[in-house]
């Protein structure tokens, strides 16, 4: 038997938002430490790892680890029929071939409950070796939306060049160039706000701005985002999952292959 | 020209 109960069942729809558009199915992997997904885009070209830790749901039981093999926009078109304020449990047998989500409004005064059949996938897992990454930037999300958008206007890719003195993102293509600079905040108020710049080595990376557009989705999550990047080396973009009240409850992680001289 | 690269030259299959 497996059942989670999020109170902040927004917090799930968003995840779904965040993933749907890049992957067309995936497998839940859920065990004791919470709920796992990891998936690559069809072309090998992104991967998305997710983790929705056990102590951050109110109520979790995994009898014994299961995959649930799920297509996601079936699961976020239900999930779409949750309200904001909703608590959502989420339920399944050992062996099951369905899942079940329920929604709770938060006065108990309207259940809804549906079921969903899952899918037997063959999933292949990638090993992300732990890396120390040569420039970590972390930027609010809203920020980073704005500059992967602006951006897509001229160009289908962005030139990213950490150095000492902050973070350059460049575009260029028929009807001309731009480039957005950020320096690194002096002292901000609010940690949400702020640009942070943590380097050991200058970095400069190209990427594809369509995958960073689809990256992008997770921003309501998250009020930072925080870029990873070494030199030739896919490019890890995390947005942490915090409830109201700043609680971390896990994570969602982009990796982008880089664009490369041939 | 730089050319999209996949992750599979990057990752290896756990």
């Amino acid at each position: 038997m497996f059942e989670a109960r999020l109170v902040e069942g927004s917090l799930l729809k968003k995840v779904m938002e965040s993933i749907k558009d890049l992957l067309n199915e995936a497998s839940w992997d859920c065990s004791g430490n919470g709920m796992c997904l990891q998936a690559m885009d069809s072309s090998h070209v992104a991967l998305v790892s997710l983790m929705l830790k056990s102590d951050g749901f109110e109520n979790y039981r995994c009898d014994r680890s299961i995959s649930l093999g799920i297509n996601l926009a079936s699961m976020s078109k239900i999930l779409k029929c949750a309200s904001n304020d909703d608590i959502i449990t989420i339920r399944a047998e050992d062996d099951a071939d369905a899942i079940t989500f329920m929604f709770e409004s938060p006065k108990q005064d309207r259940v809804s409950d549906y079921e969903m059949k899952l899918m037997n996938l063959d999933t292949e897992h990638l090993g992300i070796p732990d890396t120390e990454y040569a420039c970590v930037i972390k930027m609010p999300s809203g920020e980073f939306s704005r500059i992967c958008r602006d951006l897509s206007v001229l160009g289908d890719s962005v030139i990213i060049c950490c150095t000492k003195d902050g973070v350059r993102f460049s575009a260029k293509g028929d009807l001309g160039n731009g480039n957005i600079k950020l320096a690194q905040s002096a002292n901000v108020d609010k940690e949400e706000e702020a640009v942070v710049v943590d380097m050991r080595e200058a970095v400069t990376l190209t990427f594809s701005l369509r995958y960073l557009n689809f990256f992008t989705k997770a921003a309501p999550l998250s009020s930072q985002v925080s870029l990873s990047m070494s030199e030739d080396v896919p490019l890890m973009v995390e947005y942490k999952i915090n409830d109201k009240e700043g609680d971390s409850k896990g994570y969602v992680r982009y990796y982008l292959a880089p664009k490369i001289e041939d | 020209v730089k050319n999209q690269s996949t992750l599979t030259s990057f990752f290896k299959k756990a």
